[in-house]
């Protein structure tokens, strides 16, 4: 603030948005999205009794090449990020996925009419993860 | 969608319906997936393979849906209510051990009660319940006969009932034998106030049996009630309203690949099964903790 001129790294005042823009994440970066089904839109729910709504979640997004520090994701994710910028764009770049999951209860009614209170294992999102 | 139009246009053995077909034909989900059964199905998340040979079995051969007993259902609701949050999220309980509940009716044709006044109330009831849904994965952890009584008609402030449970063995080639009897007496108190179900504990006694290969599952239970706790001569009017006949409760323990397991789950989001977990992490079974401290 002391020096009358304007440092030459730093840009005129006028542009400081475009300054700042270089260092922020992607908009569309990697993060977890909401998507809530009923069993009645898939017409399950003659043997779904419960739940009525089911949440599953899913990843979507870019990765950036810092994902070691925001995604906790392996060394291996960066080397393939890489190999996709410097030496062959034919391999991919990391993808989004689902890094956590939790389990979910269903209520069903089986074939020969028992009812089943059964708890899977995987069946909701809870977080994302560059790989 | 490239991949999408790759597999639409390869003829897999599954059959696979592409999406744009289905609009001439009933939106039934199952149709979408694979129909060969086995096909591809490893790739369908647990619930969606689950549903899928489930669906496919009653929709290939054509077996309607049998609806369940009303009060079956209710109680189920209950006990979902109970275990899950609205979302379908299990709830931690300590001792709520089990991932899997069946609830059997007994078979319509095996129904007949009578009632003997002679000394107090005897209900007895034969029972046939098909145990085909058991799958081997599935270990029994406790089984209950879930009686339910019509609470409105005015019932004494409490009584003593005792049940006794006694099954009939069928030999290989299904001739009766001379029936095993094993029975356990249990003496029960309970006010019938505003109880609507009462719970008989029978994991003793059907543990051996549900252990063995069987499907079926023949039992004979009487039920003999006393008002109060002193012995006294019948009333003239019966002491329970005829209750309807039990249906028999499993709590199970899954052990697919699929099922949650709860004694594993320390409250937080399980890791992607992908990638495989660090061995020291204490998720694994509470000694881990302690076993990585001492090594440190």
């Amino acid at each position: 603030e002391e020096s009358p001129k304007a440092s030459p790294a730093s840009p005129a005042a006028s542009n400081w948005s475009q300054y700042f823009n270089q260092f922020q994440f992607p908009r569309d970066e990697c993060e977890l999205h909401t998507f809530r089904l009923s069993f009645s839109q898939l017409r399950w729910d003659r043997w779904i009794i419960a739940p009525h709504r089911y949440s599953p979640q899913y990843c979507k997004g870019e990765c950036p090449r810092a994902a070691r520090y925001r995604y906790g994701s392996a060394v291996h994710t960066m080397v393939q990020n890489i190999i996709y910028e410097k030496l062959d764009p034919s391999v991919p770049r990391p993808s989004c996925v689902p890094a956590e999951y939790s389990p979910l209860s269903v209520l069903t009614i089986e074939p020969d009419g028992s009812i089943a209170y059964k708890e899977y294992e995987d069946m909701i999102a809870t977080k994302c993860t560059c790989r | 969608p490239h991949s999408r139009d790759r597999v639409a246009s390869e003829q897999p053995s599954g059959q696979l319906v592409a999406p744009e077909d289905t609009s001439s034909r009933d939106l039934n989900p199952l149709l979408w997936l694979p129909q060969a059964p086995g096909q591809g199905s490893a790739l369908l998340p647990p619930l969606l393979k689950a549903l899928s040979e489930r669906g496919q079995r009653s929709w290939a051969r054509g077996v309607p849906r049998l609806q369940p007993d009303s009060r079956a259902l209710r109680y189920m609701k209950r006990l979902y209510k109970m275990s899950a949050t609205k979302e379908g999220i299990p709830k931690a309980h300590k001792g709520h051990l089990y991932n899997t509940v069946r609830l059997f009716t007994p078979c319509s044709e095996c129904k007949h009660l009578h009632g003997n006044l002679g000394k107090g109330d005897i209900h007895s009831v034969d029972l046939l319940f098909n145990l085909d849904r058991v799958t081997a994965l599935e270990h029994l952890l406790k089984s209950v006969l879930l009686y339910s009584f019509d609470t409105s008609a005015p019932l004494s402030s409490s009584l003593t009932c005792t049940c006794h449970l006694s099954t009939q063995e069928q030999g290989p080639s299904s001739q009766a034998c001379p029936s095993l009897s094993h029975s356990l007496p249990f003496s029960l108190h309970f006010p019938l106030r505003k109880r609507k179900w009462v719970e008989l504990d029978v994991t003793s006694f059907l543990q051996p049996l549900i252990a063995a290969p069987r499907r079926d599952l023949h039992v004979a239970v009487n039920v003999t009630c006393l008002l109060g706790d002193a012995p006294s001569t019948a009333p003239p009017n019966p002491l329970l309203p005829s209750p309807v006949p039990p249906s028999l409760l499993l709590y199970l323990n899954d052990t697919s690949q699929q099922a949650h397991r709860r004694w594993n789950s320390a409250g937080r989001g399980r890791k992607n099964p992908a990638f495989p977990r660090k061995r020291t992490g204490s998720l694994l079974h509470p000694a881990g903790e302690r076993a990585s401290r001492r090594r440190r």
